[in-house]
């Protein structure tokens, strides 16, 4: 995978921090202290297609929400996660009970063309 | 979108920045939510205050130690006083991996920890401890370097490197404690490690999800005790 940078439009892994105190979600998020939202952004043209990899997730459930938002229905190859890892949060749950739980293939490790 | 133009999941780097962060925070949110099944954030917790969750410990580990003192005895009516060196508060900080980046050849990991560690806690020991899955039952050199902010600039500057030769799958650790240390006086305490592994290695992360094989550090500290002024 390619992380984004410099003046290239190739597909690529944008890296975004959620940091959590910033939307003041600090108070019932123990551990992290933030989310690792990478996404996938840039063009896939033709020659730079075929790479697997794309499972059911979140990733692909907002990709389709763009793609059906979108006028065209024939497309061309798009940029994707290809590796994934779950986020680790330690929280309180509504009954101030401490909480460690796993979301799978929530953080974006790297990024491919379809 | 025709062909050899964006592909429509590139249709976020069309929004104007400010929009395009509002509407990835959003969905962070919604997501996270999502998935842990809530309906909304939880509201503030009520954690037990400080000062009563020190009481509490106190408390019980004045029962325990009278408790071996006299067996069979059973205690009812006030708390025992401490014996002397007692009330000093000791306990273990735990920081998991975090934000690694990686090649082939390199890794690097950040263990983050709470700004209590650089004012009120006095660090005993620390231990990294790093699980690896080794292809080759062979030992494999394994370089692992300390590393800290450069005062003079941006850039991290070695503290330390040792040299392991790790004996196939498992765990292995090594002491960190004069690392953590030295994080006493930072704002924001971040210990960062440096790997270099052999090629065909898997990562100390591990691909398939293990959180069990997550790398982290220990450190035993406990309350600093305070400066005491003596008249003569």
């Amino acid at each position: 995978g390619v992380d984004c940078g410099g003046d290239s439009r190739m597909c690529c892994r944008q890296e975004f921090f959620v940091d959590f105190k910033e939307i003041g979600w600090e108070d019932w998020i123990i551990q992290p202290a933030g989310y690792h939202m990478n996404y996938c952004t840039g063009l896939c043209p033709l020659h730079m297609a075929g790479i697997p990899g794309l499972a059911a997730s979140f990733h692909t459930a907002v990709l389709n929400r763009i793609k059906a938002a979108s006028a065209a229905a024939a497309v061309d190859s798009c940029c994707v996660p290809t590796q994934r890892r779950p986020l680790s949060l330690l929280y309180y749950d509504r009954d101030s009970n401490i909480v460690k739980t796993d979301i799978p293939d929530m953080i974006v490790d790297s990024c491919g063309c379809t | 979108a025709a062909r050899g133009e964006w592909c429509p999941a590139c249709g976020m780097a069309a929004l104007a920045p400010g929009t395009q962060r509002d509407v990835l925070l959003a969905l962070a949110k919604q997501s996270i939510l999502a998935k842990l099944r809530l309906p909304a954030r939880p509201s503030s917790p009520q954690p037990p205050a400080r000062g009563a969750l020190l009481t509490a410990l106190r408390r019980l580990r004045a029962q325990r130690s009278d408790t071996a003192a006299s067996p069979g005895t059973l205690r009812d009516g006030p708390v025992p006083q401490l014996r002397p060196g007692m009330e000093l508060q000791e306990y273990e900080i735990l920081s998991f991996a975090e934000s690694a980046s990686s090649t082939s050849r390199s890794v690097c990991l950040h263990f983050r920890f709470s700004r209590e560690l650089s004012g009120s806690t006095e660090v005993l020991q620390a231990t990294l401890y790093l699980f690896w899955a080794s292809p080759r039952p062979r030992a494999q050199p394994v370089t692992i370097r300390l590393l800290k902010p450069d005062p003079m600039g941006p850039n991290m500057t070695v503290a330390s490197e040792t040299r392991l030769e790790v004996q196939g799958s498992g765990w292995t650790t090594l002491d960190v404690g004069p690392a953590v240390r030295s994080l006493s006086g930072q704002e924001t305490p971040r210990l960062t490690v440096e790997l270099d592994v052999p090629e065909d290695w898997e990562s100390p992360f591990p691909a398939d999800h293990t959180d069990s094989h997550w790398p982290f550090v220990v450190a035993q500290a406990r309350a600093r005790t305070p400066h005491r002024v003596r008249r003569r």
